[in-house]
């Protein structure tokens, strides 16, 4: 996944993510692609989660999955996960859950949860930040108003490091694919820098939903594991998703 | 170190939206999910619809489980035992997907599964 929170010269912040899935579950010869990716993007769906006739919050999902991996709250935040490998992984949790421990949350369920009863950014960032989970992962908080955007990289118990917007010290975008990014990424999976490189081509006085839409649309940001691409305005919930191809020649990854 | 190019890699594409030309695949339905139902039918509308599409998803998960477990048993596993995961997740989870299971005729454990997928693939 690559997940992109950037605020332009007038304040405005905007939200995006190539959501990435399907890595190693069956590669299919004759179509070139990977099986599930292919097979997810059937099952894509814009959600409208509303109580009493209003929207509450806004969601790019999978049919059949009741987490949150994007989301919006109308006016207050917008949220991307980006999936974080680790050794300490969801699987020892899982093995906690059944032992008995359930006092961590499982990362659908958390996002969810905080969508749907956070009532601004920094309630939204303590949640993301403080609450124990199953498994790692790499939540990215967008806000409304200047400076209100992060990266908070998470273990199963705490926050390893947030990351914040600061236009005055020239952090205009804060960008997330699966990396710690005070570690180089994989050499064989660097889609952070040529992420990088292109927005700082398309500079902060650019910057828009098309724009980034424009680096998510470059290789290989964008491939073979790319579902759909969601950009999100926090002002009135905007919300708009699209589903990927990425034509040969494409990185599997 | 020099470290070579990225095969795959491409200068920083311009003006591709709005979406169009072979990277754009198509369009996303949208749907209203209502919280004020209870949760075992918040989801019914959208089950309808694509329950044929996310069989094929599970089916497809299965049959590479079966290619690494052939005897069979990791999927029986998931489908008789799993399912007893769902009375100890936190409400109102645990009837969302119970919910799911029942409108789209998929087994409750396999839906858990799908549910779960993020805490068992982070290694």
């Amino acid at each position: 996944c690559t997940s992109i929170v950037a605020e332009d010269k007038t304040g405005k912040l905007y939200h995006a993510r190539n959501l990435d899935f399907g890595l190693f579950l069956g590669w299919d010869v004759k179509n070139n692609s990977w099986t599930i990716t292919r097979e997810l993007k059937p099952i894509v769906v814009n959600l409208d989660f509303q109580r009493n006739n209003k929207t509450v919050f806004r969601s790019t999902n999978f049919a059949g999955y009741i987490g949150m991996v994007s989301g919006v709250k109308p006016d207050l935040f917008t949220l991307t996960m980006n999936e974080r490998f680790s050794l300490d992984g969801g699987y020892i949790g899982i093995f906690e859950w059944f032992l008995g421990r359930r006092d961590g949350m499982w990362m659908g369920f958390l996002t969810r949860t905080v969508l749907e009863n956070a009532t601004s950014y920094q309630d939204a960032k303590d949640k993301l930040a403080k609450t124990r989970l199953l498994a790692p992962a790499y939540f990215i908080l967008g806000g409304k108003n200047s400076g209100e955007g992060c990266v908070i990289t998470r273990s199963r118990t705490a926050a390893l490091d947030i990351w914040d917007l600061d236009t005055k010290k020239g952090t205009w975008y804060v960008l997330e694919t699966n990396y710690d990014r005070w570690k180089p990424p994989l050499v064989l999976d660097n889609r952070r820098t040529p992420a990088m490189k292109c927005l700082n081509q398309t500079t902060q006085e650019n910057v828009s939903l098309p724009t980034i839409y424009d680096v998510l649309s470059t290789k290989p940001v964008l491939n073979k594991l790319t579902v759909c691409t969601t950009l999100m305005e926090v002002s009135n919930g905007h919300t708009e998703t699209y589903l990927r191809e990425c034509p040969d020649p494409c990185s599997p990854w | 170190i020099v470290w070579a190019p990225d095969p795959y890699g491409e200068e920083c594409r311009s003006k591709t939206y709005p979406p169009s030309g072979p990277t754009f695949k198509g369009n996303v339905p949208t749907y209203v999910i209502n919280l004020d139902l209870p949760p075992s039918k918040r989801w019914d509308n959208l089950m309808h619809d694509k329950k044929t599409e996310l069989k094929t998803v599970v089916q497809n998960i299965k049959d590479i489980v079966n290619t690494f477990f052939p005897s069979g048993k990791v999927v029986d596993i998931v489908d008789n035992k799993i399912a007893h995961l769902t009375a100890t997740l936190p409400y109102p989870f645990n009837e969302e997907l119970q919910g799911i299971a029942n409108s789209s005729g998929i087994p409750l454990g396999e839906i858990v599964i799908f549910n779960i997928f993020y805490e068992i693939f982070t290694v």
